[in-house]
């Protein structure tokens, strides 16, 4: 049959890597992304219009591309992608897997697509999530002895364009401050882990009693359970504005406190200057959002890009543990 | 080996929909959601 894969929204995905698929190789802006774990790219036989804004790959031009005929469809919160799975050489930054599982998209998801600026999905997380039968990009560099840790690190850049990086087989330790604070993964499907509060001044402001977290590098903002994010709202008093975002005054960048996140029994603070974005024209926004359906029936919590700038990430496949430390 | 691979911060599809003002029709349609489930039905395009 043909398997649907809810994934998320592509709203706020914000860094994309290069990777080479085929032979010769056909480059494509793709985002890492540790909250899915497939591997897909637009095809050449798309007829979204959002495929003609982005890098396309032809399975004619390689000479090691396998077709399974699989047919794939996976839905999203923005639409869905109609497309099949194949088998191609991927390679980044001198890495080369061969035969790796990926999906070739017929149909982009919702024409909202024309408005990314990223071409494909390279997932990070747990083979439970993928596709069945398929082996994830990270799973097989692993299996193929292709590197020598079985864990991945991301570290954001705060403000430039450049510098950030996600590394495979090790933590480069330059970009980190102190110690790894290690902590299980406590569901290995994302990379999700438990956390024991959030606070303000010293009192609980949401998950009291504790609640999971996801880390999730294809999310930019923190996204909690709605009834949460809205006493959150009130709190730092962010108004909702017709758009649907929560507008806020950008001088209380300067008197609001942290926000501290405590994840087994560490405090990862973070400061207004992080939780509020300032957007053009002097407006700035809250980078709090509020989740809806699935995931957010009970009480759990998507850390994205705005915790990730802050803390540097590793995550361990081969202990199943997330480490995190302040990033420089 | 330790492989390094650069990231580029892009402009965020939610930045650009707002823009072009399409935010607002955007949220509307499709409210935030991360749920993965695995439904095994058959696509009547496929």
């Amino acid at each position: 049959g043909v398997y649907y894969e809810s994934m998320r929204n592509y709203l706020d995905l914000a860094y994309v890597g290069t990777i080479r698929i085929g032979t010769p190789p056909q480059e494509f802006k793709v985002i890492f992304d540790t909250g899915s774990s497939d591997l897909w790219v637009p095809s050449i036989y798309c007829s979204s219009p959002a495929c003609a804004n982005h890098n396309v790959f032809n399975p004619l031009l390689s000479t090691t591309f396998r077709v399974s005929g699989r047919p794939i469809h996976l839905q999203y919160g923005s639409g869905t992608m109609s497309g099949f799975l194949a088998y191609d050489t991927v390679q980044f930054e001198g890495l080369v897997d061969e035969s790796q599982a990926f999906g070739l998209s017929l149909r982009e998801p919702g024409k909202f697509m024309e408005y990314a600026v990223f071409d494909g999905i390279l997932g990070l997380a747990y083979p439970s999530l993928s596709l069945q039968g398929t082996i994830p990009i990270f799973d097989n560099l692993w299996k193929k002895g292709l590197i020598s840790q079985e864990l991945f690190a991301f570290y954001l850049s705060k403000k430039e364009e450049e510098g950030s990086v996600v590394m495979f087989g090790g933590v480069d330790h330059s970009y980190y401050r102190g110690d790894l604070n290690w902590v299980p993964v406590s569901k290995p499907f994302y990379w999700q882990l438990s956390m024991d509060s959030i606070s303000m001044n010293g009192a609980v402001i949401a998950c009291s009693g504790g609640c999971e977290a996801i880390i999730d590098t294809g999310t930019s903002l923190l996204i909690g359970p709605s009834s949460v994010v809205l006493n959150i709202q009130k709190i730092i008093n962010a108004k909702q504005s017709y758009s649907g975002e929560y507008m806020i005054d950008c001088n209380t960048i300067n008197t609001l406190p942290d926000i501290v996140f405590t994840i087994n029994g560490i405090n990862y603070p973070v400061p207004a200057s992080a939780y509020i974005r300032e957007g053009q024209e002097g407006t700035c926004y809250s980078n709090f959002d509020e989740g809806r359906g699935g995931l957010f029936v009970s009480d759990s919590w998507i850390l994205g890009d705005v915790f990730l700038r802050l803390y540097f990430t590793v995550f361990d496949r081969g202990n199943d543990t997330i480490g995190l430390a302040p990033a420089v | 080996c330790l492989v390094t691979i650069p990231l580029t911060r892009i402009k965020s599809m939610r930045e650009n929909l707002r823009e072009k003002d399409k935010l607002k029709d955007y949220l509307e349609k499709h409210p935030y959601n991360l749920a993965y489930k695995f439904v095994e039905s058959v696509d009547p395009d496929t």
